[in-house]
């Protein structure tokens, strides 16, 4: 494993444990997208179905176990938990997961590494991921105040994006036959998603001035 | 490493 993506790891690991510890402490998820959980969890499930079938290695299934848990708790958290529930605005979270999920069903379909039920899965997963930030970047459009955590939490997930692509470029040079188009070009979309927010949580940083999205 | 193959990438 090279540290490009070593370090992307550590970034998804540490977006998703800000946005845990501030769920957990501060009892309150404004600001945050239960849809984008929602499809980080389905995200997940089906991509990480091969802890069954496949040993990698105890890195692997170790982080597997962890991104599987997180979505869920943070999703468990949003929906059941009888404080932090009361602070999830459903009027501005309103993104329909229908017209990201069925799209991507579609396109796993015919776009795939093999016609398998895994692999079709494998694809539909990374299509998803790649657009399953959308509702929460719209989220953050509509909310006048960002809070610091909420805007970490993406500015960290789109730092592991950029790290992994520097990690396929890497190992594109480093190891032979590594080709994953679908990989790659889902990947690349992904993290452009993220090129609005960057631009913005930047200037704010330079001038020192809360995060706010242009509407 | 394992060669080839991305999938074990997270």
């Amino acid at each position: 494993m090279n540290i490009f993506r070593l370090a992307g790891d550590m970034t998804h690991l540490a977006s998703v444990l800000v946005l845990l510890l501030k769920i957990h402490t501060i009892k309150s998820c404004a600001g945050v997208s239960l849809k984008t959980q929602e499809l980080y969890a389905i995200v997940f499930t089906t991509r990480y179905l091969d802890i069954f079938t496949d040993f990698i290695s105890l890195y692997n299934t170790f982080m597997k176990l962890i991104f599987l848990g997180s979505s869920y708790s943070i999703v468990w958290y949003i929906r059941r938990h009888k404080i932090v529930r009361r602070s999830y605005d459903k009027n501005q979270d309103t993104f329909r997961h229908v017209f990201l999920i069925l799209p991507c069903i579609v396109l796993a379909l015919l776009i795939n590494e093999k016609l398998t039920f895994k692999e079709v899965l494998w694809a539909f997963s990374l299509y998803l991921e790649a657009v399953a930030i959308l509702p929460q970047l719209v989220l953050l459009q509509r909310t006048k105040n960002i809070d610091n955590l909420t805007g970490q939490y993406v500015f960290l997930l789109g730092v592991y994006r950029a790290l992994y692509i520097v990690n396929w470029i890497y190992r594109y040079f480093t190891e032979t036959h590594f080709v994953h188009w679908i990989t790659w070009i889902s990947g690349l979309v992904q993290t452009l998603l993220y090129a609005d927010f960057f631009y913005y949580y930047f200037q704010s940083w330079k001038t020192n001035q809360k995060l706010q999205l242009p509407a | 490493e394992e060669q080839g193959s991305g999938k074990d990438e997270l």
